[in-house]
């Protein structure tokens, strides 16, 4: 593994997003990891749409059919990859665009530029999270977002975190040594983007420190999901 | 799961000279992000709302030393209204997604070398 890694300076990441007053951060995750996997299979950077998902989407847990992906109201990257799947793939942002708001399926079969191959869960394991990433592209992960909500900047590696996982990210790369904090060493730590616009963070990303010593901070490692994309011309 | 081991019980200086402060960081807050509120019941709620943020970055900050925390756009709202019009993940757990989805278990890879 290189000991540092970011998708942003190969490519493979579109331009940060926000996602208004609406719960829809699973559909946000989702196109970033399809957007990602889509690059490396064509080599092309398709923007994709969420919005698509939020009003067609409403796929539900086979073992829970009650809880399904609904729009504003929250949602699930696995259950969503399953969506596009069968529903073939997904339109582009300039196609179908975004309004931050439940709305009524447009979903046109014929304006699909994406498609869903395979997608798996990653076992609970930073080695393999980063392998996934560097071989697979950037990852749909949940966090924990209780320090987000007055994250400005630098690497978040609070002493104390949940690990109840309450929003859909997405893991882009990682650094080996980019802060000095009071712990007296270099840390490690994850580059995750997120869906508040560029004006959020650190330009619209968050930095969070991981392994050896610090696995699964707000719990970033437990849920993480790879997909691949079909090699369309 | 915020609250840190010890909580400090006394005023700090810095605490003390931020909650003076409030009514000016929040004026200061509504120009920079271009908040309105419907009325001044509004607006004296949102305050109150942006005073515990006040006091609850200060306190990430402490637990959180290597970030940097502060106000941000969601300093007017409620840790329940910042869940639920900006989250939004259902809950779950790689265990949980593999039995619920038709997800695999992705193939361990070498990560040697």
């Amino acid at each position: 593994l290189p000991t540092d890694f970011d998708w942003r300076e190969h490519g493979a990441v579109g331009p940060v997003k926000d996602q208004g007053s609406c719960g829809s951060c699973w559909s946000f995750s989702t196109t970033g990891a399809l957007e990602g996997a889509h690059y490396l299979a064509t080599g092309k950077l398709e923007v994709l749409s969420e919005q698509q998902m939020v009003d067609c989407d409403h796929e539900c847990d086979p073992l829970e059919p009650r809880s399904c992906d609904a729009g504003c109201n929250g949602g699930l990257m696995t259950t969503a990859f399953s969506y596009l799947q069968k529903s073939g793939g997904l339109e582009s942002e300039k196609d179908y665009p975004y309004t931050g708001s439940d709305g009524t399926c447009k979903f046109d079969k014929s304006k699909i530029v994406a498609q869903v191959k395979n997608f798996s869960v990653v076992s609970v394991d930073e080695d393999q999270i980063a392998a996934n990433l560097v071989k697979h592209g950037p990852l749909a992960i949940g966090i924990n977002a209780v320090f987000m909500q007055t994250y400005i900047g630098g690497v978040s590696c609070p002493y104390i975190c949940g690990r109840h996982l309450d929003h859909g990210v997405l893991l882009v790369g990682y650094g080996s040594a980019g802060y000095a904090p009071i712990r007296f060493k270099e840390k490690p730590y994850w580059i995750i983007k997120n869906s508040w616009g560029e004006n959020w963070g650190e330009n619209g990303y968050y930095k969070i420190c991981r392994g050896p010593h610090v696995q699964n901070k707000c719990g970033v490692d437990s849920m993480v999901s790879t997909v691949t994309a079909i090699h369309t011309s | 799961a915020e609250d840190p081991l010890i909580e400090q019980v006394v005023g700090d200086a810095a605490g003390d000279e931020l909650e003076l402060n409030a009514e000016a960081h929040f004026a200061s807050f509504v120009r920079r992000f271009g908040k309105s509120y419907r009325d001044d019941g509004e607006r004296a709620h949102r305050m109150s709302v942006f005073k515990a943020n006040l006091r609850r970055a200060r306190r990430h900050q402490r637990l959180d030393p290597t970030a940097l925390h502060g106000v941000t756009r969601f300093s007017d709202l409620t840790p329940a209204e910042f869940r639920r019009q900006f989250l939004g993940l259902r809950r779950s757990s790689s265990r949980d997604l593999l039995k619920a989805s038709s997800a695999h278990e992705a193939p361990i890879l070498p990560t040697d070398g």
